[in-house]
C-alpha cells in the first residue's frame, strides 16, 4: 500500500460526508446506500465513523459531474477515467467526484428499482411475461396513464408483482420540487417544452418544470433516466429510437457499426445521418459501491496500491463478493489504527432497501389490455397487532403521541384516543436513517429535536434532517456502556439516559454528559425496578418498564401506580 | 455460406473526447496523466518514454519490457481512477 506524500490523514475520527447531487442512472436510495456501504468498508476496520450531513460543510463532499465539473481535473466522457478524490485536508481536500458520463450500476447491468406498486421497491425482472408477451424493458402497455412499469418476477401473469419504473412522469430528483413529477408541456424562457430538456444548463443534466410555467413558478427537478436511456454520447438520458438510419442503413437494435471499440450504440432520433444524435446502449456499467470504496480510500489518505487484488489498485475490475484486501487493511490501519471492531462483517454489492415505497399515490395495477383499478397492497400488514406484542423495544412520547417501537414498526397512541392502536407504521418510512430496533428515544421540548438510541449508536432528527449514526462515546459515555435503554428529556435542556443500575444526565445542547454522572438509579429513583428495559416520560410522569408492567413515578419521585403496558397504555381490550 | 465482411467503417462520433489517438499518443497521454512522465519533453524523449513505460509496468504489475506492448496498451485502455499513480 502507499500513502500520500507527508502521510496526509484526518486529525479526527468522526468524519462527516455530504452527497451534493445524484446520478440519473440509479435511484437516489440506491446511491445513498452504495455510499454508506462504501464508507462502512473503512469504518469496519478502523476507529473512523462516517456521519452523513445534509447541510453545512462536511469533511467529504461527494458529487457527480461530467468533463469540466468545477476543479482543474476534467473527466473524459464514458469509460477511461471513472472518478477521483482528494487526500485529507480542508476545503476541497477529501472530496470525491464521480464521472456522470459513466453508466453507474452495481456492476452487473442496469438496476431498475421500482417505486410504488406492490413489490415493495424490488428491482425489475427482465425479461418478464405480461399478457403472454415477453418484455425486456419497462413498458406502459396495459396502462392508460403512460406510466412505465415492470414485473419484479419473471411472470407477471402468474405472480402479479409489479412496480413503476423511473420516469419523469412519476417523480423527479434534486431541484426544489420535493420529487414532484414533471408537468408537460411547461414554459421555460417563453418556449413550450413537451419533454425533459438540458436547455438553460451547462452541466448536461436533464430537467423539467414541475408546474406548467417555470418562468412564473421556478419549480423544477431533474429527470431520472429511463431504463432505455442512452449513456454518454451527445444525447445522455434520451431513449434510443428504433429503427434509426446510419450511413443509409436501417437499424432495429443497438449496433457497434462505425466504432473501432465494438461498443454498442444507438441513435436517439430516427436518423443519425441527419441529426448526429447518439449515445451508448446500457451495458454492465460500473459498480458505484466499488468505485466509491476506492475513492473514499483516497479521501482517507491512501494512494494507489501496487497489489493487483487490492481495492486501492488503480484499475477497475468488478468483484462479486467484495472483501477488503489485507493490503488495504494494512494501509488504512497504518494511518488510523485498528479500531474497536473485532471482525469486520463482509459487505455485499447488493443494495439494501433503505426506504419502502409508499402506496399512497393513485396507482393502478397494470391490467391486461383494459385498465382496471385494484386495491393496493399496503406496505405494512395491518394484521400486526400491538396488543399481541409482549415487550416493546422502546416506548417514547414524541410529538405529543406515545410511540411503541417493535421490530422496525411503531404504533402511536394519543391521550385523546382511548382505543387500541390500528395499523403500525414502518420506522423506515418516518425516520429512514434509523435501524429496525430502537432502544429508546426522547424529544427535547425546547428544540423539538428527537434523539434515538440503538446499541452504542444514536441519531438526532431535526424535522426530516438527521445527524447520525454517531457513537455514544461522543457523548462522553465510556466503552463499557453497552447502550441506552431508557431516556427522557426535561425542560431545562437536560435529558436523563438510563442503563440498568446507572443513569447519566445529558446536556442536550452541547451533547455532553454532565459532571458527577453516572449515578445509581435506585438511589435517586427508589421503588422502581433497577433493571428496567425502558424508561420514558409521559404526560409529566416517569415510567419504568419491566416485562409487561410499568411503574409510574410522579415528578416528586413517588411511585403512584403499577400497571400493564398492554391495558393501561395501549388500551387493549 | 457466410459472406465476406466488408471493411468496417469507423467514424468520429460527435461529443467524444480523446478518441482516434494513435497508440503512442495514448501512451504519452497516460504516462503524463498518471505521473510517470513529466509534461515537458526533452531531446531524450525516447529514453524517458522507455523509462516511464518500465516504471508504469512495474507499478501496475505488468511484465516490465519498457516497450509499448499489447498488454501495456490494454492496461492503458482499462477504466480506472483518475488519481495519479506517482506524485501529486
Amino acid at each position: 500500500y502507499n500513502t500520500f506524500e507527508g502521510e496526509l490523514k484526518w486529525d479526527h475520527n468522526d468524519l462527516t460526508y455530504r452527497i451534493l447531487n445524484y446520478s440519473p442512472d440509479l435511484d437516489p436510495d440506491v446511491i445513498d446506500d452504495a455510499f454508506a456501504r462504501a464508507f462502512k468498508v473503512w469504518s469496519d476496520v478502523t476507529p473512523l465513523t462516517f456521519t452523513r450531513i445534509y447541510s453545512g460543510e462536511p469533511d467529504i463532499n461527494i458529487m457527480f459531474g461530467t468533463e469540466n465539473h468545477g476543479d482543474p481535473y476534467p473527466f473524459d466522457g464514458k469509460d477511461g477515467l471513472l472518478a477521483h478524490a482528494y487526500p485529507p485536508g480542508p476545503g476541497m481536500q477529501g472530496d470525491a467526484h464521480f464521472d456522470d458520463d459513466e453508466f453507474w450500476t452495481l456492476g452487473t447491468g442496469i438496476v431498475v428499482k421500482t417505486r410504488f406498486g406492490n413489490a415493495e421497491g424490488a428491482a425489475c425482472h427482465f425479461p418478464f411475461v405480461f399478457d403472454g408477451q415477453s418484455y425486456n424493458s419497462c413498458t406502459s402497455d396495459g396502462r392508460s396513464d403512460g406510466l412505465p412499469w415492470c414485473s419484479t418476477t419473471p411472470d407477471f401473469d402468474q405472480d402479479k408483482k409489479y412496480g413503476f419504473c423511473p420516469s419523469e412522469l412519476l417523480y423527479t430528483y434534486g431541484g426544489n420540487s420535493n420529487g414532484e413529477p414533471c408537468v408537460f408541456p411547461f414554459i421555460f424562457d417563453g418556449v413550450s417544452y413537451k419533454g425533459c430538456t438540458k436547455d438553460g444548463r451547462q452541466d448536461g443534466y436533464r430537467w423539467c418544470s414541475t408546474t406548467a410555467n417555470y418562468d412564473q413558478d421556478h419549480k423544477y427537478g431533474f429527470c431520472p433516466n429511463r431504463d432505455t436511456s442512452v449513456i454518454g454520447g451527445n444525447s445522455q438520458g434520451d431513449p434510443c429510437v428504433f429503427p434509426f438510419t446510419f450511413l443509409g442503413k436501417r437499424y432495429n437494435s443497438c449496433t457497434s457499426e462505425g466504432r473501432g471499440d465494438r461498443k454498442l450504440w444507438c441513435a436517439t432520433t430516427s436518423s443519425y445521418d441527419q441529426d448526429k444524435k447518439w449515445g451508448f446502449c446500457p451495458d454492465q456499467g460500473y459498480s458505484l459501491f466499488l468505485v466509491a470504496a476506492h475513492e473514499f480510500g483516497h479521501s482517507l489518505g491512501l494512494e494507489h496500491s501496487d497489489v493487483k487484488d487490492a481495492l486501492m489498485y488503480p484499475m477497475y475490475s468488478y468483484v462479486k463478493d467484495f472483501e477488503l484486501h489485507e493490503d488495504d487493511v494494512n494501509g488504512i490501519q497504518y494511518l488510523y489504527g485498528s479500531g474497536p471492531h473485532p471482525a469486520p462483517p463482509k459487505p455485499t454489492d447488493k443494495p439494501i432497501p433503505t426506504t419502502t415505497p409508499s402506496t399512497s399515490i393513485t396507482t393502478t395495477t397494470p391490467s391486461t389490455r383494459t385498465t382496471t383499478t385494484t386495491p393496493l397492497t399496503p406496505s405494512v400488514n395491518p394484521a400486526l397487532d400491538a396488543c399481541k406484542v409482549k415487550m416493546f423495544d422502546a416506548i417514547a412520547e414524541l410529538q405529543g403521541a406515545l410511540h411503541f417501537f417493535k421490530d422496525g414498526l411503531f404504533w402511536t397512541v394519543t391521550s385523546k384516543n382511548k382505543n387500541a392502536p390500528q395499523s403500525p407504521r414502518k420506522i423506515s418510512d418516518t425516520w429512514p436513517a434509523l435501524p429496525s430496533k430502537i432502544d429508546t428515544a426522547f424529544q427535547d421540548p425546547t428544540s423539538k429535536n428527537m434523539f434515538f438510541f440503538s446499541g452504542r449508536k444514536f441519531w438526532q432528527y431535526t424535522g426530516k434532517s438527521v445527524l447520525g449514526p454517531r457513537s455514544i462515546e461522543k457523548l462522553g459515555l465510556s466503552k463499557d456502556v453497552e447502550g441506552i435503554m431508557g431516556s427522557f428529556a426535561r425542560d431545562n435542556g437536560k435529558a436523563l439516559l438510563f442503563n440498568g443500575e446507572r443513569y447519566w444526565r445529558l446536556n442536550v445542547k452541547t451533547l455532553t454528559i454532565d459532571k458527577g454522572y453516572p449515578r445509581l438509579t435506585d438511589v435517586d429513583y427508589a421503588g422502581v425496578p433497577s433493571d428496567s428495559h425502558d424508561v420514558f416520560l409521559y404526560q409529566g410522569k416517569y415510567y419504568f418498564c419491566q416485562d409487561r408492567f410499568f411503574w409510574r413515578m410522579t415528578s416528586r419521585k413517588q411511585v403512584d401506580r403499577v400497571g400493564y403496558v398492554k391495558y393501561d397504555l395501549l388500551h387493549c381490550p | 455460406a457466410p459472406t465476406a465482411s466488408k471493411t468496417p467503417v469507423s467514424i468520429t462520433f460527435p461529443g467524444e473526447i480523446r478518441k482516434n489517438m494513435t497508440s503512442v499518443e495514448v501512451a504519452e497521454w497516460y504516462l503524463v496523466k498518471f505521473g510517470y512522465l513529466p509534461l515537458q519533453q526533452g531531446s531524450n524523449h525516447h529514453v524517458s518514454l522507455k523509462k516511464a513505460l518500465s516504471q508504469m509496468q512495474s507499478k501496475l504489475g505488468l511484465k516490465v519490457t519498457g516497450n509499448l506492448d499489447a498488454e501495456t496498451l490494454d492496461a492503458m485502455k482499462t477504466p480506472r481512477c483518475a488519481v495519479p499513480d506517482i506524485g501529486n
